[in-house]
């Protein structure tokens, strides 16, 4: 459901 | 003990000066520079002149990338990414708006009325194509209530945390272990307000209900948008305001 927020907090710092 | 209960606090008070630093977007002093660099009567009309899908299109871009730095403060936070995803996302989707709302104070020129967007400062007419003038009236009036406390850059870190990190927001899976968080953050404030002879601020701040009352209005205006403008949202809306906010 949150897909990107998801993608976000699990990339690395950047 | 008191003696590393102390050097704990400060520790994480280190962390939310660093974290936001590295993660504000603008810096202060360049913003503080530029104040009174205002758009033109030509560029507000060319601003004025626009779509209102344009415009809403635009300032959602704006918004999209604050809150892309509202995120990577959020990872950044000591203890934050210990929380369980579920509690990251419950707290950054009800908290990020709000961030970036707390975070334009630094972006404002109480003296004039304007905010910096785009490149230039900006007053409030500049905004009139979105068709939301008591919205913008509401961010304005807010971000000139912010600019009269004179916050501190430390303050503005401090107070961005504890606005994100809310053991009060609906559905969280482990309220605790964002209350102990949370509490750590306050001890955190109000040892810097201290040492600083900052304590008149505690009740000068902002209560949590104008902060909430912004964003419902935000979310509100924004279905309106949807409805006299169906589809523009989903054509052309970056995904994560979409995700936050549709």
């Amino acid at each position: 459901k949150h897909r990107i927020l998801h993608k976000l907090l699990q990339n690395g710092n950047s | 003990s008191p003696t590393s209960a102390g050097v704990e606090i400060e520790h994480l008070t280190q962390n939310v000066l660093k974290s936001y630093r590295e993660t504000c977007q603008l810096r202060a002093e360049d913003l503080q520079l530029r104040r009174w660099d205002t758009f033109s009567r030509e560029e507000v009309c060319a601003y004025q002149r626009k779509p209102m899908e344009e415009m809403w299109q635009r300032c959602a871009g704006r918004i999209t990338e604050a809150i892309q730095y509202v995120v990577e403060f959020a990872k950044r936070l000591r203890g934050f990414m210990d929380l369980c995803q579920n509690d990251q996302i419950v707290l950054l989707k009800a908290g990020a708006m709000e961030v970036v709302l707390v975070r334009m104070c630094r972006a404002f020129n109480a003296d004039n009325r304007t905010v910096f967007f785009e490149g230039k400062y900006a007053g409030a007419e500049l905004f009139r194509s979105l068709g939301c003038h008591e919205l913008i009236s509401s961010i304005f009036d807010f971000a000139q209530s912010l600019c009269a406390l004179h916050f501190s850059e430390s303050e503005v870190a401090l107070f961005s945390a504890l606005v994100l990190v809310n053991a009060n927001r609906p559905w969280l899976q482990d309220q605790a272990k964002v209350a102990r968080l949370q509490g750590h953050l306050d001890v955190a404030f109000r040892v810097l307000l201290r040492r600083t002879r900052r304590e008149g601020l505690l009740a000068r701040l902002p209560p949590p209900g104008r902060l909430r009352a912004l964003c419902s209005q935000h979310v509100e205006q924004l279905q309106a948008f949807r409805r006299l403008h169906p589809g523009v949202l989903h054509a052309a809306f970056p995904p994560l305001y979409r995700e936050l906010f549709a």
